[in-house]
């Protein structure tokens, strides 16, 4: 988690922001 | 069982969106086998999807990238254009935390070039963002350049003031 909190790329931390709530409905 | 495997993928995305990251992964692998099992592939992709996003959040980066790879081969099989694209943008970011620049340069370039395909001017801003990015990570301060004018262009055309 460490390594996680350390994203300096802000695309990357947007894509991951916007990941955390992206799921594949059955 | 078909039902079970339903079952198994809504568990693993309640235990996602819970935080619970491991535990969705045990279910979306039983969701991916019940899959297999019927040759349903497009809930073998979703269950491959689910599996990348998971490793993300416990920092398994090279896992994601095999499971998103899993994916866009499954997308291009199913002719589904909107999920290749969402397949390369992931790996995009993926080899990215993976500092592996060359790697996310190219898929993000895929993605680019679906979104163009599609019109989607949303996710072309976007793919010029992570460009410009990956550019500026690999040293390339010129071609960063002429992406950041294409993120500003697309986000003024599309009233994105953030």
């Amino acid at each position: 988690f460490q390594r996680l909190r350390i994203i300096q790329v802000d695309s990357v931390r947007r894509w991951m922001d916007d990941l955390k709530l992206m799921t594949e409905c059955e | 069982r078909a039902a079970q495997g339903r079952a198994y993928g809504n568990l693993g995305n309640t235990h996602y969106l819970l935080g619970n990251f491991s535990e969705a992964i045990a279910f979306h692998k039983e969701r991916l086998a019940i899959a297999k099992e019927f040759g349903d592939k497009a809930a073998e992709r979703r269950a491959y999807s689910n599996l990348g996003n998971a490793h993300i959040f416990l920092g398994k980066f090279d896992v994601s990238a095999e499971y998103y790879k899993k994916t866009l081969q499954l997308s291009r099989q199913l002719k589904d254009q909107a999920v290749e694209a969402q397949a390369c943008y992931s790996l995009g970011n993926t080899y990215t935390l993976l500092r592996d620049y060359e790697r996310a340069i190219d898929f993000h370039l895929k993605h680019l070039c679906i979104a163009q395909e599609l019109g989607d001017r949303v996710g072309e801003g976007r793919a010029a963002w992570s460009l410009g990015n990956a550019y500026v990570s690999s040293g390339d301060h010129g071609k960063a350049l002429g992406c950041a004018r294409k993120h500003l262009e697309i986000s003024q055309e599309i009233g994105d003031k953030n």
